[in-house]
């Protein structure tokens, strides 16, 4: 924190004074400007996501952590040159698999059924899927893409802090969102503007006023973008955010549902089409601490060690 | 102990373009990069840097520095590059040439291509193990999300989603199309 930042006299309870209506939910946010988040070197912001809607992908110039106040769902997130480890099987596998697919419903399975009927079945792959619920707090590492999804009907709250004070953030203390799809308002773009004018800057800040709501594909020429995926303007334009109806936000109602590949829970059950997870996958199960006795024949929680006598052997 | 760790310390590392390169396409170009892990030294200073050669219409992709600015000094030749920041704005667009220098902050995308037949550049990196996570190309953050996913997001077919993700087959320097070749 700069000097005398800290020299607080008075601190104060805050709520969110800042709220962004996207079609799948809205997002709100504390002002970082504020000198008890300036002190801190955080920043807040708290996301609301309706029934099947997908936050879409960004990417934060400094750590954070997320937490889920209520809801549950999928998250995914993308490390930088790592292996796309979840893999669909071939069409044989896949009747023999116990691999559950989650929420193949309407034209989302539609679609594949005639991707299927062409013989033209393209086997996806991708970076690990995570299931989260409510209680749940997310790691996620300074510029890794991040993208979440609520499959169920109670609306997912999440709430989350970016440390903007981290050595990580090598930029200036105001968070930034890095949005790779949409042209929605950034959620922190405000307070930018507001400390661009703070600083006298007025012609900046409305030349970057004008010319707000893109994401990072947005900046590109289309030549540049045809030539590095190799795939034409269309595809390009949609990327770039400039269909006609690009007007949704950073979260997104998903028609149908999405299908992406994910392991078998321990115990689920289907509702409405899709699967709702009850209890913790066995890897979380496995790292629960065990109760054990403690001299004083008090039951207290320690972990089980490696060449423990544990309640559970291996 | 001074003298066995400070003052012996390995100090100079080669990252010129006759170094074994990490990074190696024959029609696209080469790029070296020197971590900590290679010059332990830079860990103190906490900086790194890297070293590329782009031929004549080749193309580095889009890509940001996750955990670092960078300082592209351009040594030869000359390139367009475009650097776009949160807000999804071009905040570069132009050429670069030898003796000039960019700087790109921390997580705003950059993309640069060679317009002359050979363009060198040294970018000088704010951390020690700076990495970059490519926006195109096989294994960058597109071919990472799920195609469902790529498709509600950009609000497209299933199909236009797999040819996103995976149309291209270079992963970091893409060679110029044939007909750029022809030309050339």
């Amino acid at each position: 924190p700069q000097q005398n930042e800290c020299q607080l006299e008075q601190l104060n309870a805050l709520e969110p004074d800042n709220r962004i209506e996207s079609e799948g939910g809205i997002i709100e946010t504390w002002n970082p400007n504020n000198r008890q988040f300036r002190c801190a070197g955080v920043a807040l912001s708290r996301c609301t996501l309706q029934r099947n809607s997908l936050r879409r992908p960004f990417y934060s110039n400094a750590p954070q952590e997320i937490f889920i106040q209520q809801g549950s769902g999928y998250f995914g997130m993308v490390f930088p040159g790592c292996p796309e480890t979840f893999e669909e099987p071939q069409e044989s596998e896949q009747r023999e698999s116990r691999r559950i697919r989650e929420s193949v419903q309407g034209e989302s399975r539609r679609i594949r059924e005639s991707e299927q009927g062409e013989g033209r079945r393209f086997r996806d792959s991708h970076q690990k899927v995570n299931r989260f619920r409510e209680g749940d707090l997310i790691a996620v590492p300074t510029g890794t893409v991040f993208w979440m999804y609520n499959d169920q009907d109670t609306p997912v709250i999440a709430v989350s802090l970016i440390d903007t004070g981290s050595f990580q953030n090598q930029l200036d203390e105001m968070p930034r969102r890095f949005y790779l799809a949409g042209n929605q308002e950034q959620e922190f773009l405000q307070y930018q503007q507001q400390q661009v004018r703070g600083r006298g800057e007025q012609r900046r800040g409305r030349e970057q006023q004008e010319n707000e709501g893109g994401n990072i594909f947005s900046g590109f020429k289309r030549d540049f973008l045809e030539d590095a995926l190799n795939v034409n303007r269309h595809i390009v334009d949609r990327l770039q955010g400039r269909n006609e109806d690009e007007e949704k936000g950073a979260i997104v109602k998903v028609r149908g549902g999405l299908s992406f590949v994910t392991p078998p829970e321990r115990q689920s059950r289907h509702q409405g089409g899709s699967i709702i997870e009850e209890d913790e996958d066995e890897e979380d199960e496995w790292r629960r601490p065990h109760h054990q006795k403690s001299r004083r024949g008090e039951e207290e929680e320690r972990p089980c060690r490696r060449g423990q006598k544990c309640e559970r052997s291996n | 102990g001074l003298e066995e760790t400070i003052c012996t310390a390995r100090l100079r590392q080669n990252i010129g373009s006759s170094s074994s390169p990490d990074i190696y396409n024959p029609e696209a170009g080469r790029i070296k990069t020197v971590t900590s892990f290679d010059l332990p030294a830079l860990r103190w200073l906490r900086l790194s840097a890297e070293h590329g050669t782009l031929h004549r219409n080749a193309m580095f992709v889009p890509h940001y520095n996750l955990n670092a600015n960078s300082a592209i000094y351009a040594l030869r030749g000359r390139a367009r590059l475009q650097v776009v920041n949160c807000n999804g704005n071009t905040v570069f667009d132009g050429e670069l040439e030898a003796g000039r220098v960019l700087i790109v902050p921390q997580n705003f995308a950059v993309a640069a291509k060679s317009m002359s037949d050979r363009f060198q550049y040294v970018s000088f990196k704010t951390n020690d193990n700076a990495a970059i996570a490519r926006l195109a190309g096989t294994q960058s953050t597109l071919s990472g999300v799920p195609m469902d996913v790529l498709a509600a997001t950009y609000n497209m077919d299933r199909n236009e989603a797999r040819q996103l993700k995976n149309n291209n087959l270079y992963k970091f320097l893409v060679p110029p199309r044939e007909s750029e070749r022809r030309a050339a």
